[in-house]
Formats: C-alpha cells, structure tokens, sequence
C-alpha cells in the first residue's frame, strides 16, 4: 500500500492557494 | 520629477501619486517600477467584473480559478488575508503588501507566517485537527478525487504524528515552523518567482511611468 501524502501537501494544490494564476493571461 | 500622473487622472477612482507609490516601494522589496507594473496587474484584476479599481472576491476568484462563483474555502482565506482593512475589498496598497510575502526574497519566516495564518481557519492561534479535515476534504472536492474516510484519517494522522511535535492534537506555531522547515516543499506557493522580473511581465508599465530612471 502506498504511503498516503502528508495532508498540506494535498491542500497546497489548491488552485486557491496557487496565486502564480493572477500573472495567467 | 513627476509629470502628469497617470494615476492621478482618473482621480478618486485609483488615486495613487508618486508619493505613495514611492512609500509602497519603501515598504517592500519592489522598486518603485516594479510596483507601477504591478499596479498594471491590479488595473487589470480590478476591472474584470466590478470596473472601481478594487479587486472583490468574486475577480480574485476569477483570475484563480477561472470562474467568478462557486466557494472555495482557499480562495476565501487568501482574499481575507489580502483584505487587511477587512472591508470586503483587496485596495492596491493591500495587493503590494500581500504580494510582498510572495516576493523570492522574501523572508522565510514571512512565508511561514503567512502560510500558517491561511491554514489556521479559525484564527485561534492553532492549526487544529477539525480544519485540517475541512482542508482535505475541500481540495478533494475541488480536484474531484475520491478519498475513502478511512485514508482521509489516516493521511491527517500521519500529518500529526510528524506536525504536532509536542503533542497536543493541535499544530501551534512552532510546531508549523519545525515541521516546514522538514518539508519545504509545503512552502512552494508561498513564492511567486514571477515577482522577480514583473516589469517584464507588465511591460505596458513604460507607457505610464511617473518614474523616470
């Protein structure tokens, strides 16, 4: 079974949290 | 000097003058050109719904996600840490000092600051188990991944067991600090390496600098 991923690292890909969107034209 | 402000003309709509896009430079790491370009950025966000040189949720949430409704709980934690005055709108002044925390140079202790007040749902000065659930269980909806309750616990037990250092079922500041610093790959949104060279991203700035080099 694999490892599950630490619980910040699945909400830090949050698209909410991904600001590098505003510079997106 | 200043000649004929750009900024100034459509006076109280915007209303920034060279004075106080000198004080924004003083009080981040942007130079003065840097936050005319940004100033471009807001420009832009500001209008894409409500024309009045504010940016309200719903244009913060289109330029992220791509879509002006729908919740999103990260999206509302950023755009309420932006909101420093809480008045339900992100002001110019406000986007620079946000932005400021996403600078590459920033310090890390900034970012870590930062990161942990977004996670700390409540604000009670703890990262508590119950908003970690809430976390994981909005990103799995919102990335349409189906998770059985059963590994949902046992990813936020494991995040415990290596977050909550003193034990007490909650993560205080220290224990954020500690555990980060282990996985720096957790502070990776908190930089925008796009703030590096952002005149060149916005370089319509030119056209409307007040600052002459």
């Amino acid at each position: 079974q694999p490892t599950p991923m630490n619980a910040f690292e699945l909400i830090s890909m949050s698209k909410g949290l991904n600001l590098g969107n505003l510079f997106d034209e | 000097g200043c000649f004929e402000c750009y900024y100034n003309r459509p006076k109280k709509k915007f209303g920034y003058d060279c004075a106080d896009l000198a004080r924004l430079a003083a009080e981040s790491r942007f130079n003065v050109n840097e936050v005319e370009a940004l100033y471009e950025l807001f420009k832009k966000l500001s209008c894409s719904i409500i024309d009045d040189g504010l940016i309200h949720k719903e244009e913060l949430q289109l330029a992220l996600l791509q879509t002006p409704s729908g919740e999103n709980l990260f999206l509302d934690r950023v755009f309420d840490l932006f909101d420093e005055k809480q008045n339900g709108v992100i002001e110019f002044e406000e986007f620079i000092h946000a932005l400021n925390i996403f600078h590459p140079y920033a310090p890390i202790e900034d970012k870590i600051d930062f990161a942990f007040r977004l996670y700390d749902l409540r604000q009670t000065g703890f990262i508590e188990r119950e908003e970690v659930k809430q976390m994981v269980i909005a990103i799995l909806i919102e990335s349409e991944m189906r998770l059985s309750d059963e590994l949902v616990e046992e990813i936020i037990d494991k995040t415990f067991a290596d977050a909550d250092a003193d034990g007490d079922g909650k993560i205080d500041k220290k224990d954020w600090k500690e555990f980060v610093i282990r996985h720096p790959s957790l502070l990776k949104n908190m930089t925008l390496p796009y703030l590096k060279d952002i005149t060149t991203a916005f370089p319509s700035f030119v056209f409307n600098t007040q600052v002459e080099d």
